[in-house]
């Protein structure tokens, strides 16, 4: 069981803060709205939130921010109240902060602040419905322990045209072919050493990451 | 090549045009602010970008909106603007919508107004940031064909402390088990009929996706 703070209770931070409470951990929800606090409260959605402006750096002091798992900073439109809170947490020897970034200047700050990560929700999700409408989400690459993957990668050039024997890959990357991605988009699991590789096929491979990953630069 | 219309270029919708222009598409861009028209046409990031009020529908069906093949209304702060604009769309033809909303019950509305897909990015992307934080991101449901998806599934509580083959799993539900992911994290790919399941563990199975979802359906 963690503890985690979150500071700003927007959507993206209430939806922070509900993810940890329904998994078990214990959340500490801050905002300097009553208003925002009060509809939490009321909300059932977390076990405690409590209204605090986190710019003030001796009240965030009295809750020993250095105690929590991590500190999620949500607060969005005001870049300087989102710095000011980052700087205090580092200030008072938080660890693990994670925070949400308006822009890319924004994010540049709070990366010098030394924040571990950073997020872009408006623009990641952007990115991510428009490659959903053009069906291009692929399994990309998806860890089965520390040295094998699954991984879903575009044919190199190379193999156009070649039957599956003929591009070696299995003695060259060391790297299983468990199925194939036909343009159309369906895997079909068929695949024999006479099969034959095609301009726009993906093959789902698995295998060590960095055979994975030399595979992957062949087309660059 | 497909054709797009991007109203409203904040940084969701500006995302979206992107993504669409980088992967060969056109794609026409609104806004009716001059400068974020101006600034999107500087940087070069997509090909066609007019200041327009999507509100006015006078303007907009000049645009003849009904030919393109999805319409991405991404105006987030103005309730009544989105939803006018959508409105408008849908009396001038247009059959695919896609738009973000700011709040649930901006969405309901859309929904009524026949909007085919809703996005809450803030709080999509907040979900999702406390998962990878809780280290709960899984595969779930990856489909390889129409037929065949691989999977991660949570061990039903009946199996726990069974071996392998006396859970009869590949029998009675037509599933292999690729890899096991212990509490902890990373997958095994040793799994033989000896191997002994504990609670908390994941399998990694590959099947029917009706087999799939019946096994899902014992943890409930
Ligand atoms: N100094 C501060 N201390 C504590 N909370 C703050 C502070 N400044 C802003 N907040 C709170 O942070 C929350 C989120 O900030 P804001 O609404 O500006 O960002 P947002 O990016 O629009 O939010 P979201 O997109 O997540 O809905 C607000 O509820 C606000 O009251
Ligand atoms: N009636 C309208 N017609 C065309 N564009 C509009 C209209 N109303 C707003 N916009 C534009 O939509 C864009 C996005 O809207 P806004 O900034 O209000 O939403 P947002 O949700 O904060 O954006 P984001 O989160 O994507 O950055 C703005 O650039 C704005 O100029």
């Amino acid at each position: 069981k963690k503890n985690f703070l979150v500071i700003g209770l927007g959507r993206f931070g209430s939806n922070v803060a509900r993810v940890f409470y329904e998994n078990g951990h214990d959340i500490l929800a801050i905002d300097n709205s009553m208003e925002v606090v009060q509809s939490i409260i009321d909300s059932k959605t977390i076990n405690d939130a409590v209204q605090l402006d986190a710019t003030d750096s001796n009240s965030l002091k009295k809750l020993e921010v250095e105690k929590f798992e991590a500190v999620i900073v949500a607060i969005g439109s005001s870049i300087e109240d989102s710095v000011l809170t980052t700087a205090n947490l580092r200030e008072l020897g938080v660890k693990k902060i994670i925070a949400k970034a308006s822009t890319e200047m924004h994010g540049k700050i709070l990366e010098k602040l030394g924040v571990e990560k950073i997020v872009y929700p408006e623009a990641e999700m952007g990115r991510s419905l428009a490659k959903q409408i053009l069906g291009l989400n692929t399994l990309d690459e998806f860890a089965l322990n520390e040295n094998v993957s699954i991984a879903e990668v575009a044919l190199p050039k190379e193999f156009h045209g070649k039957t599956l024997s003929e591009t070696n890959i299995r003695l060259t990357y060391n790297l299983n072919i468990l199925a194939i991605r036909r343009s159309g988009g369906d895997f079909s699991l068929t695949v024999t050493p006479q099969t034959s590789l095609q301009p726009d096929d993906y093959l789902l491979v698995i295998g060590n990451h960095e055979n994975i990953e030399r595979f992957q630069h062949l087309r660059e």
